[in-house]
């Protein structure tokens, strides 16, 4: 049961999928799990549904995962995910949300390279599909996005770690949530969660012009990363991607807010470079503690601002 | 499984654009097969990478060459991976 699941360890993906159905088991009026498409190597991409009904109301997405290196990512979504199907019912903010509201999660957004990590190459990053003309293997799936696709902050060359493919959403792990997003086409905020570097993020990335939600969504930042640094003092800088980080082209939230979903972030969680990507076991539960501030505090102001 | 004894993690406090763009030519040097943590692009922000036990010391000469500063993060990336291993291995036992 996930009462015997360690929040405070990392996992490999068959024990993160066989917690999935506990979680869906213990909480069978929340929480439901839908395979959303399969990975280039054929794993299933597993989303979990907080819904408490209706179609296609409005949702909320976050993604953790996205580059398998970044263990913290994987592990603070499943804390999360067991966090809001048990504060459901107990916290009346969150439970006024999710009556009016769904959540989506898609935990391992890269399965093949998280398993990858597990069993070959800890440091590995992009996904594992083969490049024809190319002995290297893989795409970064956080440039392989339609918006601004193959611009700066791109690789064009295979064997490097932000090579951007062939072509946008040429990569399945891509193309599977952009199907998903699109055909429900009810989204309202499209969150996406990396390590490391403690940044919170909003479009664009693919150009440094501010997008037109620019002040509302760097106000909404910035009480998100102060809701989040009260928890532990843990700091945080808010602002673009083009402005805190650098020019990253074919990113996912620039990708989202193009399409029309105005609340999209990207969170760049602990630490700020000691350990990195090793981030300890011991850091999980501190680093998903208060970046559920953070992220309650998003999702908080979409049901309170509808549009 | 890669391994990754003796790589180093460094941290690079760049002070000039002129760092920047160094710091950017070691990217393309793809024969020292350096990983980029954090990439050069602003002085505002450090930049990590993770040398291979074999760049050593090609790498540290090319940063003193070019009086680049650097601190040494991670000494054995090894050592942290099979700790980490060491932990997920002992916490799967406790859960089964």
């Amino acid at each position: 049961s996930t009462r015997s699941f360690n929040f405070g360890a990392y996992h490999p993906l068959e024990t993160l999928y066989s917690w999935m159905d506990t979680l869906v088991a213990e909480h069978p009026n929340l929480v439901t799990k839908q395979e959303i498409g399969r990975s280039y190597e054929n794993r299933p991409m597993y989303v979990l549904k907080f819904s408490t009904g209706g179609n296609k109301r409005p949702a909320i997405w976050i993604d953790t995962g996205i580059h398998s290196r970044e263990w913290v990512s994987q592990a603070t979504g499943v804390w999360t995910a067991k966090k809001i199907a048990t504060d459901y019912g107990n916290d009346e903010s969150l439970t006024s949300l999710l009556n009016t509201m769904d959540i989506y999660m898609l935990i391992v957004a890269n399965p093949d390279g998280y398993a990858y990590t597990h069993t070959s190459d800890r440091m590995w990053r992009k996904t594992r599909s083969k490049i024809s003309g190319s002995v290297c293997r893989g795409v970064d799936p956080n440039r392989n996005w339609d918006a601004g696709f193959g611009g700066p902050g791109a690789s064009t060359n295979p064997c490097s770690d932000s090579y951007h493919g062939p072509s946008a959403h040429s990569e399945i792990e891509v193309k599977n949530v952009v199907d998903l997003i699109k055909s429900h086409g009810n989204f309202k905020s499209f969150i996406s969660v990396h390590a490391y570097s403690q940044l919170l993020m909003y479009p664009y990335g693919y150009t440094c012009k501010s997008v037109y939600n620019q002040a509302e969504l760097d106000s909404v930042g910035r009480a998100a990363a102060q809701k989040l640094t009260s928890l532990y003092g843990t700091k945080y800088k808010v602002g673009s991607i083009c402005n805190i980080i650098y020019q990253a082209s074919g990113g996912s939230i620039d990708w989202s807010y193009n399409l029309g979903i105005r609340y999209s972030f990207a969170f760049e969680l602990r630490d700020t470079g000691r350990y990195g990507f090793i981030l300890p076991a011991s850091q999980i539960i501190p680093t998903a503690s208060e970046t559920w501030l953070g992220l309650k505090h998003i999702m908080e102001y979409v049901r309170d601002h509808p549009y | 499984e890669r391994v990754f004894t003796g790589d180093q993690v460094i941290r690079v406090n760049v002070e000039s654009e002129e760092q920047i763009q160094l710091l950017q030519a070691l990217e393309t040097q793809q024969e020292w097969e350096l990983d980029f943590w954090l990439h050069p692009v602003s002085t505002e922000l450090p930049v990590d990478i993770r040398v291979p036990r074999g760049s050593l010391s090609s790498v540290m000469e090319y940063l003193s060459a070019n009086n680049i500063l650097y601190s040494v993060v991670i000494n054995n990336l090894q050592e942290l991976l099979d700790e980490e291993k060491a932990e997920m291995v002992v916490n799967q036992m406790k859960e089964r």
